[in-house]
């Protein structure tokens, strides 16, 4: 049985917004970089947030596992927690920088900018 | 192109504290504290200094911009192929000097530090980028032969034709010295030589060329306006950011124990204030 009303939303627990990608700029000179990272001087990230209760959305894209998880926590939320609100897509981003010999460097980084969130 | 600057570091000190202080800091590995502590102002002192700020060349601007705006544009994968599928690119400046005593300048030596690039990337490219100044007085008829060699040998490398009438403009003259690097690479892995040098001659028909009639003199470059040898390279593995930090924190701190030692001597048991004395 789903502990839930016919919003979607569970009894007397404060709702909190569904597993989703928000917003996190990361700027390069608060993290004390700068000295070495010519370009760019920040970027937005992203970050998921979010809750992954029962039922999952196929948006998503939850996990096997995750699916399990997710009825065995909405069934009794003291034996197992919910899953967890992950990157589940990541992009690359340009940095230009200078390494331990001041050469000038061009570097592709992988998995830098979130692109989709989902439950695992 | 506002990004390029380079900044001097200034983020609060309380900032810092309390970055560190943090409950996820207190959990993190020793390499995490080494950044934190690299970020704290007592580590300060060995960062570079506004005076010490390094001019990219355009080129290498231009690359981050083409390439940044690719991504923007989700071409990133097809658009690499141009660059040779490399994820990396590395500019390495000439640290050669021309022998004013030497008139008519007929040879010079482009030598590059190419120490810092890891072994564990795959070098897929490399080009050696010479910038020509326009000479008012060129002459006008027989074509240039550009030809470069290295240092150690008669092999010739690589060589293009310069017509004349383009020696009347300004130009970066690119040659493409894949196989030497890499040759360079396989023979020298276990010696850890440093430099890759090149040496560099014109003719027109038998004769060699005055390097200077051409523009090629690096007396009063400018940082931008200096050779560069640019590395195409593709890492093997996925690439962790925090590779680039420990480099700099290696080297940071190599440089700061070069600082300490004169001041480390000294009788067991003195405080910093005897051994300084």
């Amino acid at each position: 049985t789903a502990l839930s009303n016919r919003h979607g939303k569970r009894h007397g627990k404060k709702s909190r917004s569904r597993c989703s990608k928000k917003p996190l700029h990361v700027n390069f000179k608060e993290l004390g970089w700068d000295d070495w990272i010519i370009a760019p001087l920040g970027y937005e990230a992203y970050h998921c947030e979010g809750v992954c209760d029962f039922p999952l959305r196929s948006h998503l894209e939850p996990t096997n596992h995750a699916i399990i998880q997710t009825l065995m926590n909405s069934m009794d939320p003291y034996s197992t927690p919910p899953s967890c609100c992950v990157p589940t897509k990541l992009s690359p981003i340009s940095i230009l920088y200078t390494d331990s010999g001041n050469n000038v460097v061009y570097k592709q980084y992988e998995e830098m900018v979130v692109e989709q969130c989902g439950c695992r | 192109f506002q990004s390029a600057a380079r900044i001097s570091p200034s983020v609060p000190r309380r900032n810092r504290e309390a970055r560190i202080s943090h409950p996820g800091a207190q959990r993190s590995s020793k390499f995490l504290k080494d950044i934190l502590t690299y970020l704290q102002p007592a580590a300060g002192h060995h960062k570079h200094e506004p005076k010490d700020a390094i001019v990219p060349h355009e080129y290498m601007l231009s690359i981050y911009r083409t390439y940044s705006a690719a991504e923007k544009l989700g071409l990133n994968a097809s658009f690499f192929r141009s660059s040779k599928s490399a994820n990396t690119i590395t500019s390495f400046v000439d640290r050669g000097t021309d022998n004013l005593l030497h008139s008519p300048l007929r040879r010079q030596k482009y030598l590059f530090d190419v120490s810092t690039l890891s072994e564990k990337e795959e070098l897929v490219g490399a080009e050696l980028r010479i910038f020509r100044k326009a000479q008012g007085n060129a002459q006008k008829s027989g074509i240039y032969d550009i030809q470069l060699y290295p240092c150690r040998s008669d092999r010739q490398l690589n060589s293009r034709s310069l017509d004349p009438m383009d020696s009347a403009t300004s130009g970066w003259e690119v040659l493409d010295v894949w196989d030497a690097f890499k040759a360079h690479r396989q023979h020298h892995y276990h010696q850890q030589q440093r430099h890759l040098c090149f040496q560099l001659r014109v003719t027109q028909g038998q004769t060699e060329v005055d390097l200077r009639q051409l523009g090629l003199d690096r007396s009063g470059r400018t940082q931008q306006e200096k050779a560069i040898l640019v590395a195409y390279t593709r890492s093997k593995k996925r690439e962790n950011l925090f590779n680039e930090m420990k480099e700099k924190i290696k080297s940071r701190r190599s440089v700061g124990e070069k600082e300490e030692k004169p001041r480390t001597r000294g009788f067991k048991g003195e405080g910093p204030r005897r051994r300084r004395r």
